[in-house]
């Protein structure tokens, strides 16, 4: 709460099926605008388990599988969801654990206006599914399943983002004044003549050259503090996030004749840069 | 963009090991039929608007 670093959301809690739980959280106006979200993380308050209970517990390090998944409830009312995240926790420990969620949020924000909430589907199973007898993965609760309302350990979610407008590219770079170091990431125009390359003689009839575009200049780094939340995450570099095709006629010799093909090369000219990190979430297209 | 890897990109496609060598003669008049044409100036449309990814 009231953190300067990132923005959090308090959920509620919608219901539940045994070991399943719905979280929902309104997202609308959470995402500040122009902004690239970094990191989305589920924190989920774990209730200590009372000792006479872990005193039954039989294997004794039992733990629980908790898997997150993105629910969404398509136009015709049908579900689907998408798993996001799921790790082990320990049936003895207690107190916050976070879950990744940034994909789930990546796949809301493909969603088409008004959009739903984010809706957060919670299952804790066994640790290893098959015949075993322990029910050890029932005594791992979450504060929501206490006192309801009590706003102890309601679920939040962390939306961790940074600013483009510092931390993005500029889009083209100005003709007018010369790359520098200093020179924000931008696209800059690079023309590929190919009326100058010996092997496309007499063999590449169009076109006579293109504008490939380059990727020039440098990006904000985050500064410590938020570059350490991030272990995981390398320098933002300025790289191609966009990318489009070539098309391209050729002269092909078949049976002693020579005629005209018209080939496509993909990702051959450079259409967007982007500021970007090694070991960022690629996000995933929502399928239609 | 370098040379090289623009040339590989084209034997790729083309499935080549090695760029032909043509002679002048070979396309001196040869004229692109107009469903080529069109089909280069369709292709060259549509990859305006496509929006593949980058790295």
């Amino acid at each position: 709460r009231f953190s300067q670093n990132f923005r959090e959301v308090a959920g509620r809690f919608l219901g539940s099926e045994a070991d399943t739980h719905l979280l929902v959280f309104g997202m609308e106006q959470r995402l500040p605008p122009n902004s690239e979200l970094v990191q989305a993380a589920l924190r989920l308050f774990q209730e200590p388990v009372p000792a006479a209970a872990l005193h039954r517990l039989s294997p004794r390090g039992a733990q629980a599988l908790v898997t997150v998944e993105w629910l969404r409830v398509r136009d015709d009312g049908s579900n689907r969801t998408s798993l996001v995240d799921s790790r082990l926790v320990s049936v003895h420990e207690s107190g916050w654990k976070t879950f990744d969620v940034t994909e789930a949020v990546n796949f809301w924000q493909q969603l088409s206006r008004p959009r739903q909430p984010l809706l957060l589907q919670v299952s804790v199973q066994r640790e290893r599914l098959g015949p075993q007898p322990s029910g050890a993965h029932r005594l791992v609760r979450f504060a929501w399943q206490g006192a309801r309302g009590a706003g102890h350990g309601e679920p939040r979610l962390e939306l961790h983002t940074l600013d483009l407008s510092d931390y993005g590219a500029q889009g083209d770079c100005d003709p007018e004044t010369p790359v520098t170091e200093g020179t924000r990431c931008c696209r800059q125009e690079m023309y590929v003549d190919l009326q100058g390359m010996k092997w496309a003689e007499n063999w590449v009839l169009e076109p006579p050259g293109f504008l490939a575009y380059e990727c020039v200049g440098t990006c904000l780094q985050p500064p410590g503090p938020l570059a350490a939340q991030w272990p995981f995450l390398g320098p933002r570099q300025c790289i191609p996030s966009e990318m489009a095709s070539l098309p391209v006629i050729v002269s092909v010799r078949e049976g002693g004749r020579t005629r005209p093909q018209v080939v496509s090369l993909p990702n051959m000219r450079v259409q967007k840069c982007s500021c970007a990190s090694d070991g960022a979430l690629m996000p995933r297209r929502l399928e239609p | 963009l370098s040379e090289e890897q623009l040339l590989g990109r084209l034997l790729q496609r083309l499935q080549l090991r090695e760029a032909p060598v043509l002679d002048r003669a070979d396309v001196e008049g040869l004229a692109v039929p107009a469903h080529v044409r069109a089909q280069y100036v369709a292709l060259l449309q549509r990859s305006r608007g496509d929006r593949s990814r980058g790295k």
